[in-house]
């Protein structure tokens, strides 16, 4: 299966985030 | 399921994705952390390919259930791991301080085109660090300049 982004989302540079994915 | 970063995401984006253990029957999306170690804005668009999931039969210990309360709040807002302001302060301390004698050629050099404001920038960083430049040939500081012959 495929882990795709589940929406447009910019990362700041030195920064950590949690990224929504779907599995498809 | 275990998510993990596919090769094509580890190729394309200069990002780096934590392997994450997810429930797909709990949500419809699960959450995953990524870390951007560059100093440049990575953007990624709705549907990108970015991992690759393998299937997970036994689970033996679980370190976190999930994120905590306060953090869990604030999903999809980033942290800063790398904390700018403390300098910014300091910087501004040197604004509109005489500039250096020593760096008065490097300064008229460096701000040509500027605005006043980048102006005002350049002039602190050249007062904060003065130390750091040759104030003549027979003080090395913490710079020189040096020729040397490139084969």
């Amino acid at each position: 299966k495929r882990v795709t982004v589940a929406d447009d989302v910019k990362i700041s540079g030195l920064t950590e985030a949690l990224l929504d994915v779907y599995i498809e | 399921y275990i998510v993990q970063p596919s090769n094509y995401f580890k190729d394309k984006y200069k990002l780096v994705m934590a392997s994450t253990l997810v429930d797909i029957n709990k949500l419809s999306t699960c959450k995953v952390r990524v870390l951007n170690p560059m100093d440049v804005e990575v953007t990624l668009r709705q549907k990108a390919d970015v991992g690759r999931e393998e299937l997970i039969k036994r689970i033996v210990s679980v370190i976190a259930e999930e994120e905590p309360e306060k953090v869990k709040q604030k999903h999809g807002q980033l942290r800063n791991v790398f904390e700018v302001s403390s300098t910014q302060t300091k910087l501004h301390q040197f604004m509109d301080q005489p500039i250096p004698d020593h760096l008065k050629d490097l300064y008229e050099k460096s701000v040509d085109d500027k605005s006043q404001e980048q102006q005002r920038s350049v002039a602190a960083l050249l007062c904060k660090f003065g130390e750091a430049f040759s104030k003549n040939e027979w003080d090395v500081g913490l710079t020189n300049v040096a020729e040397h012959s490139i084969d």
